[in-house]
């Protein structure tokens, strides 16, 4: 869902 | 470890009712219904983030009511000038995470 490349749970990341 | 939660019950009151007019959905917030709030702040987008690290305790990309007590509570410390901690100091942990 998050386009971060990694397992990131971040939305600001 | 029976450390009272630093956030006050009249301010639990206060982010209970932004974190109600967001729409949870099971009693819980996306990050995309949170990010904007957050960004409301004005606050760089690396401290938003360490925020969300910082309040997303089971690190589901999601905030319960209790975790986004915690996320707000750090943005209105760091508006006040106060730096967002590295890690989660353990008055900061709601008493329902520890």
């Amino acid at each position: 869902q998050y386009p971060t490349g990694g397992s990131s749970t971040n939305p600001f990341l | 470890v029976d450390i009272p939660w630093v956030v006050k019950p009249e301010e639990k009151m206060k982010f209970d009712s932004i974190f109600d007019s967001l729409g949870p959905v099971g009693g819980i917030l996306t990050g995309d219904k949170v990010k904007p709030v957050l960004l409301n702040s004005k606050l760089p987008v690396d401290i938003l983030g360490r925020v969300w690290e910082l309040s997303d305790l089971d690190r589901d990309g999601m905030l319960d009511r209790d975790e986004f007590s915690v996320a707000m509570y750090l943005v209105y410390r760091a508006l006040e000038g106060e730096p967002v901690p590295m890690s989660l100091p353990p008055p900061l942990v709601p008493p329902s995470k520890r």
